[in-house]
């Protein structure tokens, strides 16, 4: 791209600094609520010493990286995804030769963070190139897709591009004002009623923070909001490249009635900030209950008590008592996470051996807590089998994690294995609202005993079809391969019981439409349909692993992953993402990073930005140190023999590992 | 809106037209014995023709006591309440519903059968017309089997020729149009001058329809059904006929 004289003399000014970001871009296709994302970022070593230049992009957690690519003064480094042990043998190879490079990958909360540096001389071109893909989720009405900002300094070709192409339609789309309101008349969207394409292309005097700053002010949360057009309430059957995706949300039913046992944690950890907010978080969601529902709740800390023994209906004058209740509350002891759920689940059980409990309706514990069992059965793996033995199937258990002292691996797992989902809160960054949303996304369920299927012979490797409940406003998705067949229709079935109604919901689709339809967009993701339902099948794989009974159990789903992730590029925690130069003679490597360990985040290394962004911050851990890394292009000399305007060989090289 | 009864016994199709004003709302059945109300509520076509202002049923709603249930179907969608319950399904589904003893089916685009407890059935079947077609509007088209089983209680427009009533044509002749024959009819003690015509059925062929030939009576029905057209006009949806 050519620049205007204007931002020429702009450029010439910003070249005076030692390294020049030329241009930043970041592309976003989302073809029915599938992403795929490219950052690609163009840098000059404009100094006069060779110097390391890194990239750095914080990615969603969910999202797999699908390739990286570098091009370092005319030499090409490509991404290849690999099975873990052969990547690093190809590695370890280059290493030895001490021609490799490391790749960070540190993971925070929601966010990980891809970190490379390369150390180059003056002069230098290098170019980086990130790729990933995420499937989006539905949450109280629509999809969000967020790009986290950090270009780090001003950059003369700033462009951020989103495509959206959704076959059924868009029936709304907005942008939150969450890189700050200077952004607000430069942000344009344009809409049709299948397409929409957002851009942000700041010139080099909107990025400055102040008239004559050479700080950008870019850093920060870049979020695009919307929602689909549903005709009908079968949901929307695609069929793409000999993949179907089935997404169904089905608005205008009555929600089922909810019983609903609250566990709140008031051990001493919950003692200020954290309790006043549960506290407001709870007389809301206290005044969203109808006489419709049952409801009470157990607070506990070393000890376990009651508001109501029983299940009460949420009128008008219960509410007001349990207010009361909540409000009075002195966080104090220690945690009995265990005796709590134990006895949310006999009040449930008793409530349903009482009758009191309508076999359409909906029951769930609801568990609030900020940190890890000290009182009573302590080992988790045990408190997850009481649970599990515990809970009928008719229960589901609901965990929301607040702070990072909580074992959060561990409440996801008991939601999962529940029936439930869990959701970390954020203590620093307005938990009542957190938790009111998060109350918002579970109180509305609209169906249950969720079965969509279809005929035998008609399609192949189908992820999970069967779902215990459906909340008002978020999405069921399904997704498989479709079987060769003479038809060109494929059919779904779906069956669900609703409040007091039975349902059955077919949906017929054409299978060669989308495609023809997808061949005429410029920049839909033609493959999407293929490579969401990889992910969902991974993801899926993944969650199975981490529950599975056996060691062969595990090693079976283990090589089903590794398999998928390899065909369909992912780096996963069990692949790794292999760079190599093109004559494969140097080498980097990205694996996928690990949890953090909790309760290690106080001394979190923060990797910038996020501070402008509304809602949780993640904090941003490095789990290893960060290496010193660097990258010899071409054939390394002797140290003796260095010059100046030759390239450094790596003085020590880590690699990031996790498995 | 446009009636046929057949009348089994006497081997014959009776047609008569209602036209009344959009929005009135016409009992078709009522049944307190069975607690079963189907009602339809006329629209108007976009513009007159003719100085007429032809109109039909753009809503249908059934509704059945016993379980206090009441499907209401218009040519946006298809709604069933339950007086706590409220729930929308679009013409775009093709969908089972069922609740306790009332089974819905919606054929996508096509039609939506009502049935209560494997002896009552109510079709309903959507005409779409071109969106921009000048005078045209969506409308519906109700279909009763005559082997419902009503209670002796049952009347409205349709429900009472569910007892068939005697009915003699003779002195059929040439009428003023030559391809209409005329005749006289005797019927409920009265002496109808009715006209040979055919109106259309849609189960079969919902684009063109079958022809249905039939003695047309003239005046709304006057004289075939019981009282005047107005008589069968409810003040709501859900409403059964007072006699």
């Amino acid at each position: 791209a050519v620049l205007t004289s204007e931002e020429q003399e702009d450029f010439e000014a910003i070249r005076g600094d030692d390294i020049t970001v030329k241009s930043y871009k970041v592309e976003s296709r989302i073809t029915s609520r599938f992403v795929h994302t490219t950052v690609k970022s163009s840098v000059v070593n404009s100094g006069s010493k060779a110097q390391s230049i890194g990239f750095n992009v914080q990615i969603p957690k969910r999202a797999f990286i699908t390739n990286f690519t570098m091009n370092v003064n005319g030499i090409v480094f490509v991404g290849s995804v690999k099975e873990k042990t052969v990547a690093r043998n190809l590695y370890a190879q280059a290493r030895a030769r001490g021609k490799s490079a490391g790749i960070v990958r540190a993971n925070s909360l929601d966010m990980e963070t891809f970190k490379t540096e390369v150390h180059i001389p003056p002069g230098s071109n290098i170019e980086f190139e990130l790729h990933y893909q995420e499937m989006m989720s539905r949450k109280l009405g629509m999809y969000e897709h967020t790009l986290h900002l950090q270009p780090g300094r001003l950059v003369p070709h700033f462009q951020v591009d989103i495509y959206i192409f959704e076959p059924n339609g868009i029936s709304m789309i907005q942008t939150p004002h969450t890189l700050g309101k200077q952004f607000i008349d430069i942000i344009k969207v344009t809409q049709t009623k299948h397409k929409a394409h957002i851009s942000l292309k700041p010139t080099l005097q909107q990025q400055r923070k102040c008239e004559n700053c050479t700080e950008t002010i870019i850093d920060g949360v870049f979020a695009v909001q919307y929602d689909v057009e549903r005709e009908s309430n079968t949901g929307e059957l695609q069929v793409s490249d000999g993949h179907f995706v089935h997404f169904f949300a089905p608005s205008n039913l009555s929600p089922l009635r909810k019983n609903i046992v609250f566990v709140i944690d008031v051990s001493g950890s919950m003692w200020g900030v954290k309790m006043k907010q549960t506290v407001e978080a709870m007389q809301a969601i206290l005044d969203d209950l109808t006489i419709d529902d049952y409801f009470s709740i157990i607070d506990f800390n070393h000890n376990v008590r009651c508001w109501s023994e029983e299940l009460v209906p949420g009128s008008s004058i219960q509410v007001k008592d349990a207010k009361k209740y909540i409000q009075n509350i002195r966080p104090n002891g220690g945690t009995n996470i265990n005796e709590a759920l134990m006895r949310a689940v006999q009040m449930l059980v008793r409530a349903s051996n009482q009758g009191l409990i309508d076999p359409r309706s909906v029951s769930m514990i609801i568990l609030v807590s900020d940190g890890d069992p000290t009182v009573g059965e302590i080992k988790l793996s045990t408190i997850q089998k009481n649970v599990k033995r515990a809970m009928r199937e008719e229960f589901s258990l609901f965990s929301l994690g607040i702070g990072f002292d909580v074992d959060y691996d561990f409440l996801e797992r008991i939601a999962t294995e529940n029936r439930g989902i869990a959701q970390r809160i954020y203590a620093n960054h307005n938990a009542a609202d957190q938790l009111q949303s998060f109350y918002r996304r579970v109180s509305s369920p609209l169906l249950r005993r969720i079965a969509i299927q279809f005929p035998d012979d008609s399609v192949s490797e189908v992820t999970q079809n069967r779902f215990d409940k459906y909340f008002s406003g978020s999405e069921l998705v399904v997704a498989g391969k479709v079987l060769p067949s003479e038809s060109n229709t494929l059919t779904s079935l779906i069956t669900a019981s609703a409040a007091r109604l039975d349902i059955t919901l077919q949906t017929d689709v054409d299978t060669t439409e989308l495609d023809a339809e997808l061949a005429k967009q410029e920049h839909s993701f033609t493959g999407f349909a293929r490579q969401m339902w990889a992910y969902m099948t991974v993801k899926q794989l993944l969650s199975e692993r981490s529950l599975a009974p056996s060691a062969v159990k595990k090693r079976k789903i283990t090589q089903q992953i590794m398999s998928i992730a390899l065909e369909h590029q992912f780096v996963t925690p069990l692949t790794t993402l292999l760079v190599e130069s093109q004559d494969a003679t140097e080498r980097l490597l990205a694996d996928s990073p690990k949890d953090p360990k909790h309760g290690c985040c106080s001394g979190g290394l923060g990797l910038g930005g996020g501070s402008s962004a509304p809602g949780p911050t993640p904090v941003h851990v490095v789990y290893h140190p960060p290496p010193w890394v660097q990258m010899t292009t071409p054939a390394p000399p002797s140290q003796a023999e260095k010059g100046p305007e030759e390239w450094t060989l790596p003085k020590r090289v880590t690699i990031v590992d996790n498995d | 809106p446009h009636f046929i009864v057949h009348l089994p016994r006497g081997n014959m199709d009776v047609c008569f037209n209602i036209d009344s004003k959009p929005g009135h709302i016409l009992n078709l059945v009522s049944d307190s014995g069975t607690g079963l109300a189907v009602n339809g509520q006329l629209i108007g076509s976009k513009k007159m023709r003719k100085n007429k202002l032809n109109t039909y049923f753009g809503t249908i709603s059934i509704y059945y006591q016993p379980e206090g249930i009441g499907v209401t179907v218009s040519t946006t969608g298809i709604n069933v309440t339950d007086g706590r319950n409220n729930h929308t399904f679009a013409w775009a589904s093709t969908a089972e519903i069922t609740q306790d003893g009332v089974r819905i089916s919606i054929i996508k685009e096509e039609q939506v059968s009502v049935t209560m407890n494997d002896s009552i059935k109510v079709t309903v079947l959507l005409h779409r017309v071109w969106k921009k077609h000048p005078i045209n509007v969506d409308f519906l088209g109700i279909y009763v089997p005559s082997n419902n089983q009503y209670s002796p209680l049952v009347h409205g427009l349709i429900g009472q020729f569910s007892r068939e009533p005697e009915v003699r044509v003779y002195n059929i002749g040439q009428g003023v149009d030559p391809l209409k024959m005329e005749a006289t009819m005797e019927v409920k003690g009265n002496r109808l001058h009715v006209t040979r015509g055919w109106q259309k059925d849609y189960r079969q062929d919902k684009k063109r329809g079958s022809n249905i030939y039939c003695w047309f009576i003239h005046n709304s029905g006057k004289g075939f059904i019981d009282g005047h057209y107005t008589d069968y006009i409810v003040p709501q949806l859900h409403s059964f006929l007072h006699r």
